[in-house]
């Protein structure tokens, strides 16, 4: 085999039963479209590199994954992204966590590994790290979608509930 | 969580993982996603690997970097190599999957969710999206 490629959306309880064949074509044709994105690449010689960070930017800006754009929110309401790269032939790393405005967190993982002095920086540091690049940095409305402000609002109901039992249950 | 994994025609692996966390999470939370060795990792002499699932377990289990290291000193391939971590990750409570790469350009992938959202192609004419386990 001259050049392969993999890619996944997220693992979780997913079955047929609860997902509608509309919301199934949806996520089929998302996932279709990024691996046909990356398999271009690799097939015209393009590099392993190249081809992983175009899988990756089309889906963190597809609202259907808990990446980038319609990722998963924090307990505050908050966004807080984490990503990370890595080559084979080097073994260069990069990696950041907890940053909030970048549209791409793969391309900021990558603008880390590039400049070669760290792997992970986070929060607030990585955020500055940013500032020094040409990645395109986003609005919080940017990121946030509905189902996601629903689904935080089904979890912080529920955590609270659990939180109340708790005390009963130390009497 | 999204991630990539890939052989090129020079024969180098890269892996990459991106994603939002955990719903509702607090105190700066961060999972196994930018966590080199746990949900991310490559290395030309063994594999490439993107985790996704319950971030806490993939680190204790040091799973991407363990399959690595499986398939080097072992010879094992990637399918068997993952699944073996995949029920480490399960004995120590925790739950998700990851794709993997050989330096042979076998993609594989593992998981113990009743789904995937997944995709893989090769130079053979392979090109496969998937959702649900039992496809």
């Amino acid at each position: 085999t001259d050049w392969a490629i993999a890619l996944h959306g997220g693992a979780g309880t997913l079955s047929r039963e609860a997902m509608t064949p509309e919301r199934e074509a949806e996520y089929t044709a998302s996932l279709q479209a990024a691996l046909d994105a990356g398999a271009a690449i690799l097939a015209e010689g393009g590099t392993a590199e190249d081809a992983i960070v175009a899988v990756i930017t089309i889906l963190e800006d597809d609202p259907l994954f808990n990446a980038g754009r319609g990722a998963v929110l924090t307990w505050d309401g908050g966004i807080s992204h984490d990503a990370s790269i890595m080559l084979g032939d080097s073994r260069a790393a990069g990696a950041t966590a907890g940053t909030s405005t970048v549209r791409h967190p793969i391309l900021l993982a990558q603008e880390v590994m590039r400049d070669g002095r760290h792997v992970f920086l986070s929060g607030a540091g990585a955020e500055e790290f940013a500032d020094r690049t040409e990645l395109e940095r986003m609005e919080p409305e940017w990121f946030i979608t509905q189902p996601r402000v629903e689904a935080l609002e089904r979890y912080r109901a529920n955590s609270t509930a659990s939180l109340a039992d708790d005390e009963h249950r130390y009497g | 969580t999204v991630g990539a994994v890939a052989r090129d025609r020079h024969g180098n692996l890269a892996a990459g993982t991106s994603t939002g966390g955990m719903t509702g999470k607090r105190w700066d939370r961060i999972g196994d996603a930018p966590i080199i060795g746990a949900g991310t990792y490559a290395d030309n002499r063994a594999c490439a690997v993107s985790a996704t699932g319950t971030g806490e377990y993939f680190i204790r289990a040091n799973v991407a970097s363990s399959i690595c290291n499986l398939m080097r000193l072992t010879g094992m391939g990637p399918r068997e190599a993952a699944d073996n971590l995949m029920a480490e990750v399960a004995e120590l409570g925790g739950s998700g999957g990851v794709i993997v790469v050989s330096p042979q350009g076998e993609a594989a992938f593992s998981f113990n969710t009743s789904g995937m959202y997944r995709g893989r192609a090769n130079s053979e004419g392979l090109n496969e999206v998937a959702i649900f386990a039992e496809e």
